[in-house]
């Protein structure tokens, strides 16, 4: 299970020379991150809080798979709010790298990562300008976006790998992939831009010496699990959720209000099945809170059983 | 010595005990429930 | 003006060699740099102030030397002599450190510590200064005022491994995991003491009693949840009025966090934790106690 990280140089090097992404734009179909690299992500994601934080993943390809072996920092702040964040960091970028082979690790950067705190993993437009960018310059190279917040409070990564289609290029009709809430405030971004990209499959490996020492670290996240209070950790978050799914609300009661002053029977079928969608979607994302509220609520009801309830 | 521990672990149950502590989880456990409500 | 500085110089020169510093650095503060008759560059002036400064800090004159201290600030930003500006570091330090702003000091001292150029015109600066520098900024920092502002400079002397060779490392170790200290260790931390740092305050007490006292009031207020001022002074090793009015000074300037109950002489100490923080808290403190329990009966083959 440890050949994966044996790094073959020469076999990079060919398939640097035969370029196969260049005959196919969904030439890549899947990810592999290994364990370390997730959790050095995951754990720079959370400390940016509500900032969006950017680094480098290092790896290498297999086939139709780009594989990430280890993630680093880069010191760049504030990804969305600027036109190209990484341009701020490429003399770090290509000296870090320089030294790493300097040092015998000799992946190269296969992509870069940055994080949406708080409004789920896809491409705004700046992102997928800046990978557009790295796709025509530095190939092969990969997209990871980490949403801290919504990792917290759903207990699980959220985490999301993208490649941009060639410009001009016309996809097929996507399936769609995995639904997630856009906040209002994001919906254009998200909108005009999904159609330039698609997702990749990711699956995750560890080395044996990482599953010894999760192992180790398991017989203690027993404590974890027992002292933590999602409903606690997460409140701006949720609070922030529940003002976004109001906010929606109206805008489709404005929309079917209006639709409803000149009667159902002029309203295209198209337009009504819309609305039935945004409102379907609103229902979603509502239960999809209140779920998560419940699960906490559940947990705490739980402690409370454990650890108060006995009297002495 | 074991005796010993086992008796201070069984000192510090439960674990909290204090109005406060019974105001903010109540208030903490109703507010979800209403948010159930309102999903509903 | 030109002989006169040139005199100036060479009596300031004896004096210094009968190590009259006062009256050496008098001799040099009395050369005119602001006459305008004699163009004099920056750094000419700068070298002048820090060096009259350094003079008066070798009879701890700190209310002297920061007057010079204080003119040499205009001029460093325009001077390129990297071993003058380090000078200029060390003696605005030192002032820092005399006038007992001991947590300004001790930022100052670490950044000296950190000092990545050691060759400055043919002076090496060698590893012994590093470490006293550093040395230096961890005393300062102990005898800073207790609140939040130290527990962040603890904190970064804590993480610095260079700290964890210093002598005076076990004593930095107990403040900055916030446990009491007994009156040996401060003893044996007092010897360390430069004179200005045992001076004695208006009410008799010196510094570092302050800084222990005020320290270990801070570590019984993360022990106790509520405790009277009798038994507070007597943890303390002070009489409870002054234990009482010490906790309330702390309270006021909002670097501890509780209420006084002085009916029933009680201090109820408070924390910004929310209730059911502190609830997640126990509960992990009471998984840790029986895991340590599991442990023992393993280890003993139950």
């Amino acid at each position: 299970s440890d050949s994966v990280y044996i790094y073959d140089e020469a076999g990079q090097a060919m398939i640097q020379q035969q370029k196969p992404w260049l005959r196919e734009p969904h030439y890549f179909k899947s990810v592999r991150i290994s364990a370390l690299a997730l959790l050095k992500m995951v754990v720079h994601a959370r400390s940016g809080g509500t900032i969006e934080v950017m680094g480098i993943m290092q790896g290498k390809i297999e086939g139709d798979t780009i594989i990430v072996m280890d993630a680093f920092v880069l010191p760049v702040e504030g990804t969305e709010t600027r036109v190209n964040a990484q341009a701020d960091a490429y003399e770090y970028m290509v000296e870090y790298a320089q030294t790493n082979k300097t040092v015998g690790r000799l992946e190269n950067v296969v992509g870069w990562y940055h994080s949406h705190p708080g409004y789920g993993c896809w491409l705004s437009g700046i992102d997928v300008n800046t990978q557009l960018q790295n796709q025509k310059y530095q190939e092969p190279f990969l997209a990871v976006v980490i949403d801290p917040t919504r990792t917290v409070s759903a207990g699980k990564v959220e985490i999301g790998a993208f490649r941009t289609y060639p410009e001009g290029y016309k996809p097929p009709d996507e399936q769609p992939s995995e639904y997630q809430t856009i906040p209002l405030n994001k919906i254009e971004d998200f909108g005009v831009h999904c159609k330039q990209y698609y997702p990749l499959d990711i699956t995750y490996f560890k080395s044996s010496l990482d599953s010894h020492l999760l192992d180790l670290l398991w017989n203690k996240y027993w404590v974890n699990t027992l002292s933590s209070s999602p409903l606690l950790g997460n409140r701006d978050y949720v609070a922030g959720q529940v003002a976004d799914l109001a906010e929606k609300l109206e805008h489709v009661e404005n929309q079917l209000a209006h639709s409803g002053c000149v009667g159902t029977f002029f309203v295209p079928p198209h337009k009504k099945k819309e609305e039935e969608s945004q409102l379907s979607k609103i229902t979603k994302d509502s239960s999809k809170i209140t779920v998560e509220q419940v699960h906490g609520l559940m947990s705490q009801v739980i402690k409370d059983a454990l650890f108060n309830s006995i009297s002495p | 010595s074991l005796l010993r521990q086992i008796s201070s672990l069984l000192r510090r149950l439960p674990a909290i005990e204090s109005a406060k502590f019974q105001d903010d989880f109540l208030t903490e456990y109703n507010d979800t429930l209403l948010m159930t409500y309102l999903a509903m | 003006e030109e002989q006169v500085s040139v005199i100036r110089e060479g009596l300031a020169e004896l004096y210094v060699n009968e190590e009259e510093w006062s009256k050496a650095a008098q001799m040099l503060s009395g050369i005119d740099l602001e006459s305008g008759i004699r163009m004099l560059d920056d750094t000419y002036k700068l070298s002048k102030c820090v060096k009259i400064a350094l003079l008066y800090l070798e009879d701890d004159d700190a209310v002297n030397a920061e007057t010079f201290i204080k003119k040499a600030s205009f001029l460093v930003n325009n001077s390129k002599d990297e071993g003058l500006n380090l000078q200029y570091k060390v003696c605005y330090a030192r002032i820092l450190d005399l006038k007992r702003k001991f947590l300004e000091a001790a930022l100052r001292y670490y950044e000296l510590s950190q000092l990545e150029k050691r060759e400055f015109e043919g002076r090496q600066v060698d590893e012994d200064e590093l470490q006293q520098a550093l040395t230096a900024a961890v005393t300062c920092t102990i005898l800073a005022a207790a609140g939040p502002q130290r527990s962040r400079v603890l904190a970064t002397l804590y993480k610095d491994e260079r700290c964890s060779k210093l002598k005076i490392y076990p004593i930095l170790q107990k403040v900055y995991l916030e446990r009491i200290l007994r009156k040996p260790e401060v003893d044996a931390f007092a010897e360390e003491l430069k004179p200005h740092q045992k001076a004695l305050l208006p009410d008799n007490s010196t510094v570092l009693d302050r800084a222990m006292i005020e320290h270990n009031l801070l570590s019984a207020s993360k022990l106790y949840t509520n405790i009277s001022f009798e038994e507070l002074g007597a943890l303390l090793g002070i009489g409870s009025q002054k234990a009482e009015k010490i906790a309330a000074r702390m309270i006021s300037e909002d670097r501890m966090k509780g209420s006084i109950d002085q009916v029933e002489g009680i201090i109820h100490f408070g924390t910004d934790m929310e209730e059911l923080q502190q609830w997640d808290q126990q509960i992990v403190n009471i998984c840790q106690a029986l895991n340590d329990v599991l442990d023992s009966m393993a280890k003993k083959g139950l």
